[in-house]
């Protein structure tokens, strides 16, 4: 453990939540009793007594604040994922023990790992912080620095032995029980409510690092991977907003719910509508919200019935290409109508796999072709795949670790194969 | 090993000085970080998140850098304010 070299000089603390989350599921009756436990975790192994306080009162110890990005300390937060909380050391300045939460993060109780951020596990890390600990690289502790995912029952949870001495370093042990376990301290919040239920238990969650995409989207500076009813996104700066996928229908608002899979997205640049495409269908959305009904790909020009494995629109020169299996069209956004001459053969793209998942438009202007695990890089403005492609996904784009078994090349360029039943 | 991107060298510097396993940079000096020093760092911080210590901005060294964490520095640089306790 480490600690901070400050320390709390009394031992009745008093806290307050002076903002609580705008955007979270977490109703404030929930956040409140959260905050007690995560508290009481301390206060069960020190002795410590906490006391909350009416949150009009500016002169707690601990004032609890979800906010957003700069907020009037050396530490602003920076959206969804990077940074999460943090918590200034024990001290006479008033910011001293104030305890700050990043409101844009999907804050969750009860929840399974992935799925959004324990506010209990936050609490609890940011908490040792406002007591005088620093960060500890012991495994079990709950000081270390990166966040490890739900700790499990608030009720149940309690500190590792290495949190435990650094406490204890600062504000001595609390006499134990006869069993050798701390003694609880009846808590004046009340008993907390039930987990939210389960997202969905129906469909199991994708494993990101599998690939295999049905559709990737530069939508706005953000790459969007879809695969079934979820999708993941990736900031601009390359960092995953989770590793837990979104479900596609709460966020795309107005999806019909037999939609359950996205096979192409591409943003329009003339409008910034962004398009979804599934069977022979595409839908219109501005922001998150459906505009009119579902409507064919013939609107596109394409053959009636006609689906596409990919959609993206070629900044060189507007034109939004409609990939099917070993061909590709060309349409005029200005003009409404396909380009004359097209369909043409995938091939003009040289190194590009057939029936790519999914192709999209970097923000530095690459393009990039998606199949299985890969990628194929095409420089600003060139039709011809970087001397490296394919690359493995997984470490560029999804947080995933670079394949442990030797790469395997998936064969690019014209494919004539014949599946046989019994083969 | 991989040579990492320029981005990549450039998003790691950025974050082992926010984290406190390098010194800001002084605009007086003008002055580059050394080559040997970022590998220190790097490999300070690999010690702290339990990776291989490299000193190098490999794959799963940055990956660790896109973690979601806590704000507060690693190392806390004030003299005299952290005492490191082993078991």
């Amino acid at each position: 453990y480490a600690l901070s070299g400050s320390m709390w000089k009394k031992r009745t603390l008093t806290w307050s939540i002076q903002s609580f989350s705008q955007s979270s599921q977490l109703n404030q009756l929930t956040v409140r009793t959260l905050m007690s436990y995560a508290l009481a975790v301390w206060a069960v192994e020190s002795g410590l007594t906490f006391k909350e306080v009416d949150s009009q009162n500016q002169e707690a110890d601990i004032l609890i604040h979800f906010s957003r990005g700069y907020h009037q300390d050396t530490y602003p937060f920076d959206g969804p994922g990077g940074t999460l909380a943090h918590a200034f050391f024990p001290g006479e300045h008033p910011i001293s023990g104030d305890t700050h939460f990043d409101d844009e993060e999907t804050w969750t109780f009860g929840s399974k790992d992935g799925e959004g951020t324990d506010l209990f596990a936050v609490a609890v890390h940011e908490f040792g912080h406002a007591l005088g600990l620093g960060h500890s690289s012991a495994p079990n502790s709950i000081m270390r620095p990166f966040y490890q995912g739900p700790v499990g029952d608030p009720d149940k949870y309690r500190l590792s032995q290495d949190d435990r001495d650094g406490l204890q370093q600062l504000y001595g042990k609390v006499s134990n029980s006869p069993n050798g376990k701390p003694t609880r301290k009846p808590l004046a919040s009340p008993p907390l409510p039930p987990a939210l239920p389960p997202d969905s238990p129906s469909t199991p969650v994708p494993d990101r690092c599998e690939g295999n995409f049905d559709a990737i989207a530069n939508i706005r500076g953000e790459t969007f991977f879809f695969k079934g009813p979820w999708f993941w996104r990736l900031q601009p700066s390359g960092q995953l907003v989770s590793p837990r996928p979104a479900r596609l229908h709460r966020f795309w608002e107005g999806l019909p719910t037999h939609v359950r899979v996205i096979q192409a997205a591409y943003a329009r640049p003339r409008d910034g509508r962004i398009i979804l495409f599934s069977g022979p269908w595409f839908w219109v959305f501005q922001d998150r919200q459906l505009e009119g009904e579902a409507r064919p790909l013939v609107e596109f020009g394409l053959p009636p019935g006609e689906e596409v494995d990919a959609v993206f629109s070629w900044p060189l020169n507007g034109k939004t290409y409609l990939i099917r299996g070993q061909q590709y069209w060309r349409y005029d956004e200005e003009a409404a109508r396909l380009d004359p001459g097209y369909p043409r053969v995938l091939s003009l793209w040289e190194g590009a796999p057939p029936s790519p998942d999914d192709v999209t438009v970097s923000n530095t202007g690459d393009t990039y072709f998606f199949k299985g695990t890969h990628f194929w890089r095409f420089a600003k403005g060139s039709v011809k795949s970087e001397s490296d492609s394919p690359q493995p996904m997984g470490p560029k784009w999804l947080d995933c670790p670079a394949p442990s078994s030797p790469k395997t090349t998936p064969k690019t360029g014209t494919c004539n194969c014949h599946c046989e039943l019994n083969q | 090993a991989p040579i990492p991107r320029a981005q990549d060298v450039s998003l790691g510097v950025d974050w082992l000085t926010r984290y406190g396993y390098l010194p800001p940079a002084d605009p007086s000096q003008a002055q580059l970080q050394s080559l040997e020093k970022l590998q220190d760092a790097i490999k300070i911080m690999q010690r702290f998140a339990g990776l291989p210590e490299t000193g190098q901005m490999d794959p799963i060294t940055i990956a660790t850098m896109h973690k979601p964490r806590c704000s507060l520095p690693d190392i806390l640089g004030a003299a005299g304010l952290v005492r490191r306790r082993r078991r």
